[in-house]
């Protein structure tokens, strides 16, 4: 038993053969069947370089029928796996992740130099010898495309129904409540009974786990990035909307808690060494709205400040929330008419869209960075509990 | 080093779209 395993650690190059019957199984117990928990604890991203080095033996034994094989069932089982999970975060990230790592594998074993240039001399020795796979790869990104907008349509799914009441409607501040328009006070939403009611909280759990899931599962910090300015533009897009719809949460302390509510979210980017994601910046809108509620809106100074404040918000969103501004008392004044026309005069010359509302289904293109992995296919171990025994080390 | 790698052969594939109609023709054909 000792020599064979001294035989296979000396002699085990990164490829894996398996009999042209076997692949049915492989790609049952390696992708339709797996649930990553199994994974836990191993090299993230293990299907895929398995699936590598199962093509990489194809190629060496210059099997073009069987590369084609191998790609289009990996490809329709991943597709089958998408289709029966397609609610299930985890799943969809997972399949993500290892997706885009085969496709980063297809590239950086190439032999294509443009995508050598951080190979060891080692993992140079396991480049494709025989074929060119750069139609599969094209195959590959289409499909990582489809699943990353899977994916976030999960978490906008989990996201979207606490959105409003997380953002606009619960008061974490100390206070506010006692400062709340006259006659909207004991309010909720108009469709939220209170027991669906959110706090920011929730939203942020909801992120952490999300961003957990992803990092764990080895998805390409690239990517993870646009996840959250995806998320963070459509928490943006769905408070702004209500704003713009309802009175009862346009006054005042509804600006201070949103105000403290979008830093919130922004510590939590920090936190977790998201700031580059650009979320922070989608929120803008959001952001010069809940200025626009604290400001002073009388006099010409005070139209001026709004005017150069907020140039994310359209001429017509901003007329429309301060059409819908409400008092907090008797001591505060309605905004004027004519002050509403010295803003619509000032902001004529704008070329602003027409429409009111943000299309909170809009999706920013994604994109996939090349990123190589330091891993050598010869140091990959196959776990027992994958049932891959019928694969032979080469 | 002194070894010059021969050039690969390009393996045309489906797109996402002609591997799903496959599949799916696939699918239809068995019982």
């Amino acid at each position: 038993r000792q020599v064979t395993v001294q035989r296979k650690e000396k002699d085990f190059q990164g490829m894996l053969e398996y009999h042209k019957e076997d692949e049915a199984l492989l790609i049952r117990n390696l992708v339709t069947d797996l649930k990553p928990q199994m994974l836990s604890g191993t090299v993230p991203c293990l299907p895929a370089y398995i699936l590598y080095m199962c093509i990489r033996h194809a190629d060496y034994t210059n099997d073009d029928l069987k590369v084609h094989s191998l790609l289009t069932s990996t490809i329709n089982g991943i597709k089958k796996v998408l289709k029966k999970h397609n609610d299930d975060f985890e799943m969809t990230s997972f399949w993500l992740s290892n997706t885009c790592r085969l496709l980063h594998c297809l590239k950086q074993y190439s032999g294509d130099e443009g995508f050598m240039t951080q190979n060891t001399a080692k993992q140079n020795e396991h480049c494709l010898k025989n074929f060119d796979l750069t139609e599969y790869r094209q195959v590959l990104s289409d499909l990582s495309i489809q699943i990353y907008q899977q994916l976030i349509k999960i978490a906008e799914g989990l996201l979207q129904p606490m959105i409003v009441s997380a953002m606009l409607e619960n008061e974490s501040i100390q206070g506010l409540s006692g400062v709340k328009p006259t006659g909207y006070r004991k309010r909720s939403s108009s469709m939220v009974d209170g027991e669906n009611s959110y706090c920011l909280e929730a939203i942020i759990r909801q992120m952490n786990s999300f961003h957990t899931i992803m990092c764990d599962q080895g998805l390409d910090p690239e990517i993870i990035l646009q996840v959250f300015k995806q998320l963070f533009y459509m928490i943006n897009a769905v408070t702004l909307n209500n704003l713009l719809l309802r009175k009862d949460v346009c006054s005042w302390s509804t600006g201070m808690q949103l105000r403290y509510n979008i830093s919130q979210l922004e510590e939590w980017l920090r936190g977790r060494n998201l700031q580059q994601s650009g979320g922070v910046q989608t929120m803008e809108p959001l952001i010069q709205a809940a200025q626009l509620l604290q400001l002073k809106k009388k006099t010409q100074e005070d139209a001026e400040a709004i005017c150069s404040l907020c140039t994310s918000l359209s001429t017509q969103q901003i007329v429309k929330i301060l059409n819908l501004y409400t008092p907090l008392n008797e001591f505060e004044e309605r905004v004027t008419v004519s002050f509403i026309r010295t803003i619509q005069a000032q902001l004529q010359e704008r070329n602003d869209p027409q429409q009111l509302l943000l299309d909170f289904k809009h999706m920013f293109p994604v994109l996939f960075p090349f990123n190589p992995s330091s891993l050598t296919m010869d140091s990959i171990h196959i776990p027992a509990c994958l049932n891959l025994e019928f694969l032979n080390e080469v | 080093g002194s070894q010059r790698p021969r050039p690969r052969v390009l393996l045309k594939a489906p797109t996402l779209a002609e591997m799903e109609e496959m599949n799916t023709s696939e699918e239809e054909e068995s019982p």
